[in-house]
């Protein structure tokens, strides 16, 4: 019996946002299972619910990423292939929607498990992976969020 | 933080983890959501995790591998789960949550944090939740 389970982060999350990231997480709860109803693998089924949540602002991945200190996207994303041990992973990325798909051509295009930083950025220019503006990535809850824990604090 | 694992018709698990950090990290900081074995593990002769929380603690105690290895000791993916993160808030005072299966279709599901948004899907119906006792259903 195909199973799939996900979670979009473990923290305090607020209460105006708890709505939205329950629907988040049903989204991308059928995203993966119809993957696996329709014969789909598990991997496609992972990435097919990271996308989706990857997607969704109220996640703090890919499009509603916060901000470092500095005020950029650094993304990380790893997958891992229990069938082979297979995995790949990426570090510090920026422009770009889903880290997830970088991650999943470092595992099935490299002989490699993880790329970091400006080697991971190249390495998906040369994959052919569509480049993003990096402010379409920050969410406003990101952007907020970045500018009460910069600007100034009681 | 968002993560997935899943297994297949075929037997097939596979896990997946992604993030946009911290805000206002330190340029440069990565945590534990690339690392295998810390922010995720996939195993078919056991089963897959994906983690969350504060990613230097997930890293020093290899949180996902520590759950795998504690189910081929033989606890449950729910057992495993609670073990290695009372563990982890004992060894190194960090918290976290995380989502696991196993390779027979077991599911964990357990946080040291205030919330956890999660869910998982089996047999048809969907489950989900944001508190630890705020578990919804349906088909």
């Amino acid at each position: 019996t195909p199973v799939i389970a996900v979670h979009g982060g473990a923290w305090a999350i607020p209460e105006n946002m708890i709505a939205d990231t329950k629907l988040g997480i049903q989204d991308a709860l059928r995203a993966g299972y119809q993957v696996l109803q329709s014969g789909g693998t598990a991997l496609e089924a992972v990435q097919a619910a990271i996308i989706k949540m990857e997607d969704d602002p109220n996640f703090d991945a890919g499009n509603g990423s916060v901000l470092t200190y500095d005020g950029d996207v650094e993304m990380d994303s790893m997958i891992m292939d229990g069938s082979t041990m297979k995995a790949g992973s990426v570090g510090c990325v920026n422009s770009i929607a889903n880290p997830i798909k970088l991650a999943t051509l470092v595992m099935e295009k490299t002989d490699h498990v993880l790329l970091v930083g400006e080697g991971a950025n190249k390495f998906a220019k040369e994959m052919g992976v569509p480049r993003v503006e990096i402010e379409s990535l920050v969410s406003p809850h990101a952007k907020e969020e970045w500018e009460r824990k910069t600007v100034g604090h009681d | 933080t968002v993560g997935a694992v899943a297994v297949d018709s075929m037997g097939n698990v596979a896990s997946g983890t992604s993030t946009g950090g911290i805000t206002a990290k330190r340029p440069g900081r990565v945590g534990d959501t690339p690392l295998v074995g810390c922010g995720g593990y996939a195993d078919n002769e056991v089963g897959g995790v994906s983690t969350t929380g504060h990613g230097e603690g997930i890293i020093k105690v290899c949180l996902a591998r520590h759950i795998t290895f504690l189910m081929e000791q033989g606890l449950s993916a729910q057992e495993a789960s609670e073990k290695a993160l009372e563990n982890m808030y004992n060894k190194v005072g960090s918290s976290g949550g995380v989502i696991v299966i196993s390779k027979d279709g077991g599911v964990g599901q357990y946080f040291t944090t205030d919330k956890m948004a999660r869910g998982w899907a089996k047999d048809g119906q969907i489950y989900w939740g944001v508190a630890m006792d705020d578990i919804q259903s349906c088909p």
